[in-house]
């Protein structure tokens, strides 16, 4: 573990945690995209298939748990929750994330680093995690005012990628060059996805004002 | 493709 990683952690952790409370304290889901949540839930469901037979460590466990319990309580209340859901923009969340899913599996199915059930959904899940954020952007240009605690959440959750690029650059100069193609590609994208939301949520706090995307 | 990386990070 190195500082770089814990960050990327705890970043991730921290925007996972703001979402929840923007939720249960506004009883409020307005500007989430709920096709992103759900594609969240699946990245998480389909890359920690080994926890209960892998132990890592005390840590990894936990984590591992937390992220699974609060995405998938995040995607119950906006679906089930009888005040959060009238909040939901079901009109304006019309992205069909089933284009992002498929093409995915498909690309584990062909470019992977060994053919086992666990290693192809686990590559499933590191290209599904790459995309999973275009829901939420495309539904932040089309929602006229994002309300702080929402940006906040998509900046933190880009940030946590960004972090764990340092994090890979790290382990390589520090782990006998370990080469690790799929997740690096796959971070790149990731993060070179959020990069004109960066401009504007920095532009929007430096200027004081309301952050607004382009349509 | 490297070796199958060991999976400890989230």
């Amino acid at each position: 573990m190195n500082v770089f990683r814990l960050a990327g952690d705890m970043t991730h952790l921290l925007s996972i945690i703001i979402l929840l409370l923007k939720i249960r304290a506004t009883k409020s889901c307005t500007g989430i995209s709920l096709k992103t949540q759900e594609l969240y839930v699946i990245v998480f469901l389909t890359r920690y298939l080994d926890l209960f037979t892998k132990y890592i460590s005390f840590y990894n466990t936990t984590m591992k748990l937390v992220f699974l319990g609060t995405s998938i309580s995040i995607v119950w209340y906006m679906r089930y929750h009888k005040v959060v859901k009238q909040t939901y923009n079901k009109d304006q969340d019309t992205f069909r994330h089933y284009f992002l899913a498929i093409p995915c599996f498909l690309l584990a199915l062909l470019i992977h680093h060994e053919f086992t059930v666990i290693e192809v959904l686990w590559t499933f899940s590191i290209y599904l995690e790459a995309v999973a954020i275009l829901p939420q952007l495309v539904l932040l240009q089309r929602s006229r005012n994002i309300d702080n605690l929402t940006g906040n959440y998509v900046f933190l959750l880009g940030a946590y990628r960004a972090l764990y690029l340092v994090n890979w650059v790290y382990r390589y100069f520090t782990e006998n060059h370990l080469v690790r193609w799929i997740p690096w590609l796959s971070g790149l994208v990731q993060t070179t996805l959020y990069a004109d939301f960066f401009y504007y949520y920095i532009k929007s706090w430096k200027n004081n004002e309301k952050l607004q995307l382009p349509a | 493709s490297s070796s199958k990386d060991v999976k400890d990070e989230l």
